[in-house]
């Protein structure tokens, strides 16, 4: 996956923290300081399509080139920049009852974008 | 997901200037942590934990085990600390109260696992015997009502760890448990340390929601 820098319009992971002070949620949340949410964002043309990325490779541009000839004429495209990897996000709160809870919410940060 | 199948969001560039974006997501962000707690609003706090108990307790809070992956067919799992409340305590016998709220409206909590940790003041050279009660609220009964018992003998000063049996989990997972420890033979009085900041009693306890009563589509 590429991060997203300067003025490309491409696919790619915009990196996007929320400091859980500023948002006056650091009474409750205990750990982390803040959630590394990012996400996906920009184009993604036809020859991309299904590529969890840019072309990086031999193959995968001989691919990229193939899949543009055949997508050739086929309207709306529908390919889209999401997200190819996510992990975990790890909290320790306090509950309504003031008790100390841990638990691991699954696919809450966005590690990579790619077209679908 | 894609609008009307054919124009995909992430693809639009931003429509709105940047303030209004960044409220937008921080709105998502919130949204997002909130309904993956199964929280409709961000939790008011009414009894503030001690910095020192927080500390204690959370040396006693475990990663999930090595070598597991989290599966998106499994419920999620949480470690919940919850410390004693005090009632109805005398020289004869001491009685803690936990309360645990029901992290999700449907499938319900499964405690998987639950200890009690308390601190016990012994004298040197001393070993003390205590009996243990699990008491569970009965929902036509206004009295608690036992559900078991166990002899404890301990020859130190410390923390003590005791795991929970089924009865005690049961009551966990209806949203509250009372333990009621009766100490035996010749002790001193405040033996049980209740309310020191850095000894208060606790239960640690692991959480799965919405695992037990999955049925998985094959």
């Amino acid at each position: 996956g590429i991060d997203c820098q300067g003025g490309s319009r491409m696919c790619c992971r915009q990196e996007f923290f929320v400091d859980f002070r500023e948002i006056g949620w650091q009474d409750w949340i205990i750990q982390p300081e803040g959630y590394a949410m990012n996400f996906c964002t920009g184009q993604c043309p036809l020859h991309v399509a299904g590529m969890p990325g840019i072309a990086a490779s031999f193959h995968t541009a001989v691919l990229s080139l193939l899949k543009a000839n055949t997508a050739t004429g086929t309207a709306g495209g529908g390919s889209c920049c999401v997200p190819t990897a996510r992990r975990p996000l790890s909290l320790l709160y306090y509950d309504r009852d003031s008790n100390i809870v841990k638990t691991d919410i699954p696919d809450m940060v966005v590690e990579a974008c790619g077209c679908s | 997901s894609l609008r009307g199948g054919s124009q995909c969001p992430a693809c639009e560039g931003p429509t709105m200037d940047l303030g209004s974006q960044r409220e937008l997501l921080l709105d998502l962000a919130k949204r997002n942590i909130l309904d993956n707690l199964h929280l409709t609003q961000r939790p008011t706090l009414n009894r503030p934990v001690a910095r020192a108990a927080l500390r204690t307790a959370l040396q006693h809070l475990h990663g999930p085990p090595q070598g597991t992956l989290l599966e998106d067919d499994r419920g999620q799992e949480y470690e919940i600390i919850s410390f004693a409340e005090t009632g109805l305590s005398n020289i004869n016998q001491t009685r803690l109260s936990f309360h645990f709220s029901d992290r999700t409206s449907s499938g319900g909590m499964e405690i998987q696992q639950a200890s009690l940790m308390f601190f016990i003041q012994l004298p040197p050279n001393t070993t003390w015997t205590m009996n243990m009660r699990v008491l569970v609220l009965n929902p036509r009964d206004p009295n608690l009502t036992l559900a078991t018992q166990q002899l404890l003998e301990m020859d130190t000063t410390g923390w003590h760890q005791l795991l929970l049996g089924p009865e005690a989990q049961a009551a966990c997972s209806q949203g509250h448990l009372t333990l009621e420890l009766v100490p035996e033979g010749q002790v001193a009085p405040n033996s049980i340390i209740l309310d020191g900041a850095a000894h208060r009693p606790f239960v640690s306890a692991r959480v799965r929601v919405g695992g037990k009563h999955r049925v998985r589509r094959r």
